[in-house]
């Protein structure tokens, strides 16, 4: 038997979001420490990991350990059902084929309960080596999600650089070309970019962009990210779900031929 | 050109 609650479901919500676009179906795998997901986009060029701890949730039980086949699109339509504020219990018994879903709301006096049918999905896992990276920046994930958004106006790819100036972002395009630059070490004025550099070698790194747009759906998640790089390694793009867990997505780099 | 690598080029099969 599986089952967890969450305050409110506006975090499941927000996870939902934050997969949808890249992966269609995935196990979610529970075990007595959690809720863990990992999966790949369908053109194996990028990759994420969900990992919620059972500890943090409101309430949380898992005696054996059991994977989720999971249609994500059907699971966020479901997510809509509920409110924000919505204490969000989820629910499957062992070898069972459905996932119960059931929201009460925040005075107790509307509950709604449905069941979503599980699949049997056939995932490749990937063992994912334990990396030091040559720079990880932490950042604003507004920011972020802005950069990415603006540069994919001029280009396909970004050309990322993090030098012990900062980090520069640029894209080129048939119709011309933009950079987008913070400094390491912000002013402590408000509304400065705020951002840090933890750097050993500096790294330039090309990366689709279409595929960063899909992670900073991640960004209602955390007010920041973290992005994680070494030379012709994927790149890390972590953002951290409260004190519960983190999604983390890895993007394979464009490398000359 | 810059060519897309797959991600299963540096990770392992688990």
């Amino acid at each position: 038997m599986f089952e967890a609650t969450f305050n409110q479901a506006s975090i499941l919500k927000q996870v939902l979001e934050a997969t949808k676009d890249l992966v269609n179906d995935a196990n979610w795998d529970c075990s007595a420490e959690g809720i863990a997901l990992q999966a790949m986009d369908s053109s194996h060029v990028s990759l994420v990991s969900l990992s919620l701890r059972g500890d943090e949730l409101a309430s949380y039980r898992c005696e054996n350990q059991i994977s989720l086949g999971i249609n994500m699109n059907t699971m966020t339509k479901i997510l809509k059902c509920a409110e924000n504020n919505d204490r969000t219990i989820i629910r499957a018994d062992d070898d069972a084929d459905v996932m119960v879903f059931v929201f009460e709301s925040e005075g107790r006096d509307k509950t709604s309960k449905y069941e979503m049918k599980l699949m049997d999905i056939d995932s490749e896992h990937l063992g994912i080596p334990e990396q030091e990276y040559s720079a990880t920046v932490q950042m604003s994930s507004k920011e972020f999600s802005r950069i990415v958004r603006d540069l994919s106006t001029i280009g396909e790819n970004v050309e990322i650089t993090v030098d012990k100036e900062g980090i520069t972002f640029g894209a080129k395009g048939e119709s011309g070309s933009g950079t987008v630059s913070l400094k390491s070490n912000p002013s402590v004025d408000e509304g400065s970019s705020n951002i840090t550099i933890d750097l050993t070698d500096s790294v330039k790194l090309n990366f689709a962009l279409r595929y960063l747009t899909f992670f900073t759906k991640a960004a209602p998640l955390s007010d920041n990210v973290s992005l994680s790089l070494s030379a012709d390694v994927p790149l890390m793009v972590e953002y951290a779900i409260g004190d519960v867990g983190f999604i983390r997505y890895y993007l394979a780099p464009k490398i000359d031929d | 050109g810059e060519a897309q690598r797959s991600l299963t080029l540096f990770f392992r099969r688990a």
